[in-house]
């Protein structure tokens, strides 16, 4: 049995808005420490990595472990029809075939409720290596948006290059090519407004900058976006 | 060129 209540829906929405490109059918593995996703995109580019942790819930009641396959085209749609500001709560039952979703508005004016059919989704959990990346890189989230979005008028791939004090993210088409540089800034006031660049050894790679818009998606959920990069390993963002 | 790689190969399965 699940029952998961979530003060302000904002939280799921934003979540599902920023993962509904990437994953298609994927399991909710349930139990007493959250709920977590693991899924990887269909052509097997990209994995998203989530844990919603159970202090997020209030409350949160996992008996067992359940795995809840879920199609999240269907969820987008239905957590489209919660407000911000509605709390949330999730159910399963025991040998459940639906996940109902109770969306209550702040004063309890409107309540909607939901249930979307379960499926079964085998997927195996992937072990994620622990890396020691050549160059981490900590920048505001929105900026980050910001590049990946302005340099896809010029190119589908970008090469991010990680040199000492700085990183650079350049795109070059056929059309002419463009280049954003961003440099460390050190004490500002808001901590997500920090850029750091912490080099082992300077990195150039090259990545699809349509995975990196649909990861950018989820710039809403936090202010500030951490990049790793190292040769030869995927880029953990 | 830019040749797209996939993570198949990247992961442990458990």
């Amino acid at each position: 049995m699940l029952e998961a209540r979530l003060p302000s829906a904002v939280t799921l929405k934003k979540i599902i808005d920023a993962v509904k490109e990437l994953v298609q059918d994927a399991n909710f593995d349930c139990n007493d420490s959250g709920i977590a996703l693991q899924a990887m995109d269909s052509s097997h580019v990209a994995l998203v990595a989530l844990l919603m942790r159970a202090e997020g819930f209030d409350p949160y009641r996992c008996d067992r472990n359940i795995a809840l396959g879920i199609n999240f085209a269907t969820l987008a749609k239905v957590m489209k029809c919660a407000g911000n500001d509605d709390n949330l709560t999730i159910k399963a039952g025991e040998d459940a075939d639906v996940l109902s979703l109770m969306f209550e508005s702040t004063n309890s004016d409107r309540i909607s409720e939901f249930d979307i059919k379960l499926m079964d989704v085998d997927a195996d959990h992937l072990g994620i290596p622990e890396t020691d990346y050549s160059a981490t890189i900590k920048m505001p989230s929105a900026e980050f948006q910001r590049i990946c979005r302005d340099l896809s008028v010029m190119s589908e791939t970008v090469t991010i290059e990680a040199v000492k004090d700085a990183v650079k993210f350049i795109a070059s088409g056929d059309t002419g090519s463009g280049s954003i540089t961003v440099k460390p800034n050190q004490a500002v006031d808001k901590k997500d407004m920090e850029v750091t660049v912490t080099l082992q050894e300077p990195v150039k790679l090259a990545f699809s900058l349509k995975y990196l818009n649909h990861f950018a998606k989820a710039s809403t959920l936090a202010g500030s976006v951490t990049l790793s990069l190292s040769d030869d390993v995927p880029l953990m963002i | 060129g830019f040749k797209q790689v996939t993570l198949s190969s990247y992961f442990t399965r458990r």
